[in-house]
């Protein structure tokens, strides 16, 4: 059997020059590192599950996606991080959602499906568990960069507007 | 939102998928990311989904779950199962974007944006990297 691997960062409405040079050339590069980290886990015989956890943990650390390091920000000025993880081959899964303090989300979803009883973990329990389960701690201020914090200010100074139309900043 | 789906050299097949949420969500708003079905889907009898989009519009529409159901119950391909749900999407008015693996073959997307950060590889072939 052959191996494959699709990698996704986000949608939107981002179009052809809608993007600076240094925005388009930073999501080309933060996508190869990340489909080099899940290829070279299959080019050696590695598990699917493997493989998708190690290409989402890289762009969960790359600031120019919104997952992990990158985030966007609540109305509140937090960033809530939600993640989850599924194998094929018996339907285990695991997710988890609101985390403040996990610096790879997907990690503690992995943990949740192989760690726990459950599949979904919500809230600070959800970080008390990951944090339980020697899943990899992080301060807020580590998920926050200049930019998103602009995004928000921008929808904020818009309270009258839909948030989740033009304004989307998924 | 960002997501991953592989087949492995044993044609195990793995989804994951994770994310910020949405620009100044409010009231502990969660999408579809999290959420086994609509996000984020995985089942080696049809094929591997991750989600990105208008999370609402997944969730209603169970899109990870439904594109498997159609691959392992209507004998669907991936790509054709893939299409259509995005379809689906733009019909109830959603946007967003989906990639998917099957059992065989290379990985492929669908998405009714103007732009997607996508790229895949496989085995047997060359790695490819878009974004609109």
């Amino acid at each position: 059997m052959s191996w494959a691997l699709a990698i996704h960062g986000g949608s939107g409405s981002m179009r052809r020059g809608h993007l600076s040079q240094a925005d388009d050339e930073a999501g080309r590069a933060g996508l190869a590192a990340a489909l080099e980290a899940g290829a070279a886990v299959l080019r050696r015989g590695g598990s699917a599950l493997d493989a998708a956890q190690a290409a989402v943990e890289v762009l969960e650390d790359d600031p120019h996606f919104n997952a992990g390091r990158g985030s966007v920000f609540t109305a509140e000025g937090r960033i809530e991080c939600d993640a989850a993880i599924m194998a094929g081959s018996d339907l285990a899964a695991g997710a988890v959602a609101g985390l403040r303090t996990t610096r790879h989300p997907v990690a503690a979803a992995r943990a949740v499906m192989e760690r726990s009883p459950h599949v979904f973990l919500a809230g600070a329990g959800a970080d008390a568990f990951a944090h339980a389960h020697d899943i990899e701690a992080a301060d807020p201020a580590w998920f926050e960069t200049a930019e998103r914090r602009r995004q928000l200010d921008e929808i904020l100074a818009r309270p009258d507007g839909r948030f989740d139309s033009d304004m989307k900043y998924g | 939102t960002v997501g991953a789906v592989a087949r492995d050299m044993a044609g195990r097949m793995a989804a994951a998928t994770s994310t910020g949420g949405l620009t100044g969500k409010k009231w502990g708003r969660v999408g579809d990311s999290p959420l086994i079905g609509a996000g984020t889907y995985a089942d080696d009898r049809a094929a591997a989904v991750s989600c990105t989009g208008a999370g609402e519009y997944f969730i209603r529409l169970g899109i990870a779950h439904e594109l498997c159901a159609r691959v392992r119950l209507a004998g669907d391909l991936p790509s054709a199962a893939g299409e259509a749900m995005i379809g689906e999407l733009g019909t109830m008015g959603g946007k967003g974007g989906l990639i998917h693996v099957g059992r065989d073959g290379p990985g492929g997307w669908a998405f009714n944006t103007p732009g997607m950060y996508r790229a895949r590889a496989a085995a047997d072939a060359a790695p490819e990297i878009a974004i609109y």
